[in-house]
């Protein structure tokens, strides 16, 4: 099918032809036709979730196509997020709750 | 708590947007963030501190394979301060190198470090009071996010899996949009009216060509993303004034 590119134009942009225009803009090549292949599937996904997200979302947030929407979801968690953090900070001492002046 | 409050405005707060590209070191990025700004804001002096040292004098030493902010104001109280970003460069490569801290003389330095109460009042009053804090947050939105003001459910963005290290520089609300009778009774689409939105204010460490000029937006009073999981930020006072004291008799 045919997605409507980011900028307004007057006809909607076929997928490769905004996978292209995403590859110029940031500066994008891959080892070979497969995984070219490989990141445009990925690319397509990534529309469709952003599309998805815009529809539900409540704020005035836009989504769509950034520097990461050649990345898996588990690729872009990997790469740009921390170990997810542990239940408590630990050797920091516990939050002071009023509840608690006066106790021993 | 003031209805605004942006802490870019402020001129000795440091203005960079930095960019930690392959390298899993956000929390780095954010707690080198708090300390710059708080310094600007208490001394009024711009500095920018080095987030390499943080890398490579973490006590786990790992460099860019992740870390938690504590651990970096931890690094930071351990060496008596941060050498600049000058003379100790980002580098941003896997491997952490042997920590250098002590060829540098250090730009600035810490008293303490707090994590705030899970409470966005809370949170704003402490921001608005003392600087910019570091929050831990769900990142999943941001992989697909442009611009304009987040508005996450816990469905859409699991509150308890916080992933990544950001500064929040301030808040504010969208203006409300009323609904037009002028142009539905003209044939175009009616505009749904809405009501302002409040919103926080986040500098984001994936470079200025990013989001909003490298920083986003995100719903404030409903947890988005887990806001208030880890609100940390360090202590950074400009000495009090010694008074003699003497033991008595």
């Amino acid at each position: 099918g045919s997605l409507r590119a980011q900028a307004p134009g007057p006809q909607p942009l076929e997928l490769k032809e905004v996978f292209t225009l995403f590859q110029i803009q940031y500066n994008r090549s891959y080892s070979s036709p497969s995984e070219h292949a490989r990141r445009l599937h990925i690319f397509a996904r990534n529309l469709d979730q952003a599309q998805q997200l815009q529809e539900e979302d409540l704020g005035t947030a836009k989504f769509g196509v950034t520097p990461f929407s050649d990345l898996t979801e588990e690729e872009f968690a990997q790469v740009y997020g921390h170990q997810e953090a542990p239940g408590r900070v630990p050797n920091v001492s516990s939050k002071v709750v009023p509840e608690e002046w006066g106790k021993s | 708590v003031p209805s605004t409050c942006d802490w870019r405005k402020w001129a000795e707060v440091t203005k960079t947007v930095r960019n930690q590209n392959n390298c899993k070191c956000c929390w780095a990025m954010a707690a080198a963030g708090n300390i710059e700004a708080l310094w600007g804001i208490k001394h009024r002096q711009s500095v920018e501190v080095s987030v390499q040292e943080l890398l490579d004098c973490n006590r786990c030493g790992n460099g860019c394979n992740g870390g938690f902010v504590w651990d970096a104001f931890i690094t930071v109280l351990n060496n008596s301060g941060l050498a600049s970003e000058k003379d100790y460069p980002f580098r941003g490569d896997d491997k952490a190198q042997k920590c250098q801290a002590k060829k540098h003389k250090n730009v600035a330095w810490i008293q303490d470090f707090i994590m705030l109460m899970d409470n966005e009042q809370a949170i704003a009053s402490h921001l608005a009071t003392h600087g910019p804090i570091t929050v831990t947050i769900n990142m999943k939105l941001l992989q697909h996010y442009q611009e304009g003001v987040i508005r996450a459910t816990p469905t859409t963005c699991n509150p308890n899996l916080v992933d990544h290290s950001v500064l929040l520089m301030g808040f504010g609300k969208t203006k409300s949009v009323a609904r037009m009778p002028a142009e539905a009774s003209q044939g175009g689409a009616l505009t749904r009216p809405r009501r302002s939105t409040p919103y926080w204010i986040l500098k984001n460490s994936w470079g200025p060509k990013w989001g909003e000029k490298g920083y986003f937006r995100m719903h404030r009073g409903s947890n988005a993303c887990g806001i208030t999981k880890y609100p940390l930020t360090a202590r950074v006072d400009k000495p009090a004034k010694q008074l003699s004291v003497s033991c008595p008799p």
